[in-house]
Order: structure tokens, then sequence, then C-alpha cells
């Protein structure tokens, strides 16, 4: 049975879409078989993983509205072991579109429950800047959520908002759901307030905070313009490097 | 009558926020009677500008649920000239709740035509990563559209489907409504990505790229932290000249 995590941040450019693609696989080069599935509507996942616009036929939208088996969503990607459900912006109108289906935060997780959901070790759900109906059903089908988290001012004034929005999924609907980790993104370690913000996740969120620390590293934004993950793009990284040891870290938690 | 300009980019964390608050703050210090609107769940403008969430009585989700006047939703700022109407977490279902409103689109428009609203002589609509009804409803308000734009990857892809939403809202909406300019933000011009997506903008878009680039500058991350615009928080940095600079380009388009 996979393990499930949501990539989830509804602060926005903090790194949720990086995270999915290079921790899915560096996951994937240790041998563990991956899904990404792509749930924003932007389908920057699915870009970044090389799945053009075009190629896009069965997506996230037509599981969720149209109850499309996950099987016909699924494509495979350049990357071995790593698989991906791409998204597009029909996504955008989710919110309204099932705001009349009773079941509308479960559809993701029925969706999931089939033998091809359950033949993967792991799904990464790359979540939209929003804690809006997308997110919900990311939470509601997920064991844990990974938290991506700029070291910003702006990014920690999110994250009480965040918890609680997790809290209410789990006493609505999912009882395990719990915060697997926060991972601290673009990290520059000559910047004050980046060095105060890790500081005060440490202090404060204790074990949640991931021991490994992204860097600020352009082949990271650069990678995606190729259409590959960081660890194909430029093996040798400070970004390789650190989503490798990010994967470990998740491994050893999870063995 | 005042010039109204929503301040839009649907992919998370180009510096939405940053520029409404910085060139708010340059637009006031030359003696415009400015107006900045929070329609992000997130409140970060509301933050950024020294707002307490305990401070926030009546809100821009009062002014779109219950028609409550502008008039009592503005607040003063610790800048002279700059007003700010706050917002709180509750937008967040606006979505939902505005479902069965047929008047939903025009809602901040019929607020902003009134005599509080016709006061000012520049107000900014600080939008929310999303093309959703609230982005929509700063579309139909405003004259133009301010797209801060990151030079990166991921920031160029989503630049066509928000084209489309501002061409949609304009043949359904508002036939006025245009791009005021595109300003490129957190720009590192040692960065080869970065050049480069400023070559393609300027060749692609011409003159609705602005001159002014706004440069990577950690004093304008560090600024509100400390609940101020960067013109107050550090004059001299590089980002309080960007953002000045913008003020004037645009008080010379918007002669
Ligand atoms: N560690 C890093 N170093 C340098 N650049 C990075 C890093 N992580 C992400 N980026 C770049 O920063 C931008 C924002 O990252 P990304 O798009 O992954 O964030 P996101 O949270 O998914 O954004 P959104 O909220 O729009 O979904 C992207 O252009 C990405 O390439
Ligand atoms: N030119 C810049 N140089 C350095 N840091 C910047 C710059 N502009 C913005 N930032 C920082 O980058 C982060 C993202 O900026 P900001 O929050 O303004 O983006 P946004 O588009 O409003 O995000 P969201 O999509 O979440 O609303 C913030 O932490 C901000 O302080
Ligand atoms: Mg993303
Ligand atoms: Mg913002």
């Amino acid at each position: 049975v996979p393990r499930i995590f949501a990539v989830a941040n509804q602060k926005g450019g903090v790194g949720k879409t990086t995270t999915a693609i290079n921790l899915g696989a560096a996951l994937a080069a240790t041998g563990q078989k991956v899904l990404i599935i792509d749930i924003d509507p932007q389908g920057n996942a699915s870009t970044g993983l090389g799945i053009d616009l075009g190629a896009r036929q069965t997506t996230t939208y037509d599981i969720l509205m149209a109850g499309a088996p996950l099987a016909d969503a699924v494509q495979s990607t350049n990357v071995a072991n790593l698989a991906i459900i791409p998204a597009t912006t029909d996504l955008a109108s989710a919110d309204i579109d099932l705001v009349a289906n009773e079941r509308r935060i479960y559809l993701l997780q029925t969706a999931l429950q089939t033998p091809v959901g359950r033949s993967y070790d792991y799904v990464l759900i790359d979540c939209p800047p929003s804690l809006n109906l997308l997110t919900v059903n990311a939470f509601v089908a997920a064991d844990a959520v990974i938290v991506p988290l700029q070291s910003e001012f702006f990014a920690l004034e999110g994250l009480s908002q965040l918890m609680l929005t997790i809290r209410d999924v789990r006493e609505r609907a999912n009882p395990g759901l719990r915060i697997e980790g926060i991972a601290l993104t673009m990290h520059d370690a000559r910047n004050n307030l980046a060095r105060q913000v890790e500081e005060d996740a440490r202090e404060n969120l204790g074990d949640l905070v991931f021991e490994t620390v992204i860097p600020r590293n352009v082949r990271l934004s650069e990678a995606p313009s190729y259409a590959m993950p960081v660890l194909d793009y430029d093996p040798a990284s400070r970004g390789a490097q650190a989503y490798r040891a990010l994967a470990a870290e998740l491994l050893a938690r999870n063995a």
C-alpha cells in the first residue's frame, strides 16, 4: 500500500512543484515506484516532467469530475519508476463544478483506493497555492502533508492557517492526517532573515522540520525548462544533493 | 476618478503583494492619494502595512458578502497618502459563498463607484495566486492589470492563461480592460535564465513590459517583517529605487 503525501502550502511560490518533482525523482532513483498527481490547474509538475499540453488526454480533472479510472490517466515520464497524472486549467473551476456533489472531498481518495493506486510505493500530490477543494481532496486522500516553507516573512504568516485546515480535515474526514515534515526551501544561509526563520521554525516546530534544508540553487529553476528533474539535469548540483538527502530522510522515517 | 489597477498573476510568489505595497507607497510619496485593496485571503498586503489581525474589523469580505460601504472598511496606514482595505481568511470561501449571487463578478466594481471610491488618485488591488472569483472581481473593477512576472520558467508558462482570462473578462463584463504593463520582478541579471526571460518577454510582448526591472533585493523581503514598505525601511536600497522608478513610469504613462 503506498504512502501518500500531499505537497501543500497555500503561500504561492514556495517550492511545492519543485519539491514534488525532485523528491519524487530522488525516491524513484532508489528503486521506489512513485506516482506524482498534479492537482494544480497551472499544471507545472506536468510541464516540468515533459508532458506537453497536447499529450494530456485523461487528466486529474477527468478523475474528479467524470470518475475516470486512475489507470486511464497515469502516464510514464522520462524518469524510471516515476509516473504522473497530469493537470490542465480545467481544474480551475473544480470548486464550482463540484459544489453539488456530496462526496466532493472524497473523490481523489476513492480513485486511489484501486489496484493501480495501491501498486505504488509513494504518491506525491502537487497542490495549488490555495486551501480550496483541490487541496482538501489531497488532504483527505493523503496519509500526511509535506509542507515546503520558504525562509521568508510572508511564508511564515500562512503556516498557522495551513495547520488549522489540516486539523479541520483530520476531524471531519481523515482521522490519520498529520504533518510529515516541513521542508525549508530556497534557503540562503548568508541571509539573516533566512537564518532567523530557520531558527524560529526549529525552535517552535522541533522535529516537524526536516533536517535537510533545500538551498537556493539556480539549477533547480533551470531544470524544468529542459523538462527534467534536477537529478537528471545536473546530478552534482547542490539542489540535486539536497533532494537526494530529503528522500533519504523520508525513507528513513517511513522504513 | 481614480485609475484602478489589479495587481495579478495566478502564478504564486511572483511579487504581487510586494509590488502592490511598494508601488503604492512610491505613488503616495509623490503626493498621489492611493488606496490598496487586499483581496487575497492570505492578507499579506494588510500585514505588510501593519494592520494587525485584531484590527481588521470591516474587511474586503464584508464589502463583497454583505455590501458594507467602502468607507467603513478603509483604514489609514503609517504611510502618508496610503490607505488600505484589509483582508482576512474569510475570503477563502468567496467562490462558494457567492455562487448564487448573479451580480457576483460586479461586487467590487459597484463598491468602488461611490464618492469614497472616487476620491483616490490610484487604487491597487492585490490579488490571490488564482484566476478565481476574487481575481475576476478585480478585473471587472479595474481599468487595467499590472502583471508582476518572475524571471523564471514556470512563471512564463502561466502568462497565456492569464491573458485569456483578461480577454474573457473584457468581452463579458469590462470592455475597457487591458494590460497596463508587465513588471519583471526578483530579477538577477547575473543569471542566464533571468536574462533570457527578459529578452523573450521584451521580444514577444514589446511595450507591454515596463522599462523598470525590479531586482532581487533582500531588503524587499525584510521590510514586511517591520510592517513598512521598503521605501521607509531602507530608502536607499535597490528595491526602493526600483519601485520609485516604476511609479514614475506609471505616472508618466497615465499623465
Ligand atoms: N531551491 C530553489 N532554488 C532556486 N529556485 C527555486 C528553488 N525551488 C524552487 N525554485 C524556483 O522558484 C519558483 C517557485 O517554485 P515552485 O514553482 O516550485 O513553487 P510552488 O510553490 O509550486 O508555486 P505555486 O504556488 O505557483 O504552485 C520556480 O520558478 C522554481 O523553479
Ligand atoms: N524583488 C524581490 N527581491 C527579493 N525578495 C522579494 C522580491 N519581491 C518579493 N520578494 C519576496 O518573495 C516572496 C514572494 O513575494 P510576494 O509574497 O510579494 O509574492 P506574491 O505573488 O504576492 O505571492 P502569492 O502568490 O503568495 O500572493 C516574499 O517573501 C517577498 O518578500
Ligand atoms: Mg506549484
Ligand atoms: Mg501575495
